[in-house]
């Protein structure tokens, strides 16, 4: 969800310095917050790997539904590091 | 708590990492 956008450096250059460990540890807090369906979608996404052709079928919703999840999740947790680690 | 998330502080956040760590 993060490193593929090029426009983000900032964050590979944090997941350098932080490590995947204490990256994920920050995510599964912050989701654990997040309403059932942005979790459960960033969950089929980034985890179980589905596209977002797959999820739109799974979740009943359509295509642009799903992408539309997605970019206000990572929106959401961009901002939570950026507060987090400042 | 989405409405809040750009006001949290990195003290309200690491708070809150402790606090789920606990759960």
């Amino acid at each position: 969800v993060f490193i593929e956008d090029p426009e983000d450096e900032w964050i590979e250059k944090l997941n350098e310095e932080l490590g995947g460990d204490q990256m994920h540890k920050h995510i599964d807090m912050v989701l654990h917050r997040f309403p059932a369906p942005m979790k459960s979608i960033y969950d089929l996404a980034v985890n179980q790997r589905f596209s977002v052709q797959e999820i739109s079928k799974i979740k009943g919703i359509s295509v642009e539904e799903v992408e539309s999840y997605l970019v206000r999740t990572r929106k959401h947790l961009l901002t939570s590091f950026k507060g987090r680690y400042p | 708590f989405l409405d809040d998330i750009e006001k949290f502080s990195n003290t309200e956040w690491i708070q809150m990492q402790e606090d789920y760590s606990v759960d």
